[in-house]
């Protein structure tokens, strides 16, 4: 665990909070993607299904494997299970009325099924746990694109949803970070899977992250992106 | 296998 990794996970909690303040404060979920919610419930779903393992160990009272990296990530997992059902939940029932699904247009299958076939063929074991976590590392990497499809579409973004957007951006750019650091200081074979697929989710933030650093300098409310 | 790199991760 180092700085890198809180610091990252932290502002991926952000991310969460700063979202569902944003949709509770305006009672709307106007120029939110439901598609991108969606696929982040499937993320977190398919990748902390260890979480059976763990919550088991521990009504079972058999502490041996359980540190307190286990219980911080079991926390954290339960958080990020609860907020992106919810914000799911959210745009489904109180939100409804308000949801953009006009104009999120993006295709689910042109990100679901290449990351299936690709967690089928590069995976680090080929058993289901494995699959369905290579395969989550995948989908999470794309699952942005509905979002930024409509954000593009939408040509501005108001200033929370750019600061949701940047906190989702960050996090993953965060644990790069923490990868080369962990690769530099401990006995860590870096998982070159998670390495490739987190460069590419945190590359499709990178012409967003320009034009939210060019908001901030010139101090827009709004985020203005070329339509 | 959990702690295998990246499956101590979020």
């Amino acid at each position: 665990m180092n700085i890198f990794r809180i610091s990252a996970d932290l502002l991926h909690l952000a991310s969460f909070f700063i979202l569902i303040f944003k949709m509770k404060a305006t009672k709307s979920c106007k120029g939110i993607s439901f598609k991108t919610q969606l696929m982040y419930t499937l993320v977190f779903t398919c990748r902390y299904l260890d979480l059976f393992h763990v919550l088991g160990m521990m009504i079972t009272f058999n502490f041996a494997h359980i540190t307190g990296l286990t219980l911080y990530n079991t926390f954290m997992k339960i958080l990020f299970l609860a907020a992106s059902y919810y914000i799911v939940y959210l745009m489904r029932t109180e939100l409804k009325s308000t949801s953009d699904d006009a104009r999120d247009t993006f295709v689910l299958w042109h990100i679901l099924a290449p990351c299936a076939v690709l967690a089928l063929i590069f995976n680090a074991q080929f058993t289901i746990l494995e699959i369905l976590w290579t395969f989550s590392i995948y989908l999470e990497a794309v699952a942005v694109m509905p979002q930024l499809m409509l954000l593009i579409e939408t040509g501005e973004a108001d200033s929370l949803s750019s600061h949701y957007m940047f906190a989702v951006g960050g996090y993953r750019a965060l644990y790069l970070v923490n990868w080369v650091y962990r690769y530099a200081t401990e006995p860590y074979y870096s998982n070159w899977i998670a390495w490739i697929a987190g460069f590419v989710q945190t590359a499709l933030f990178g012409d967003f992250f320009y034009y939210y650093f060019v908001k901030i300098m010139s101090g827009d409310a709004a985020l203005k992106l070329p339509t | 296998a959990c702690l295998e790199a990246g499956h101590d991760e979020l």
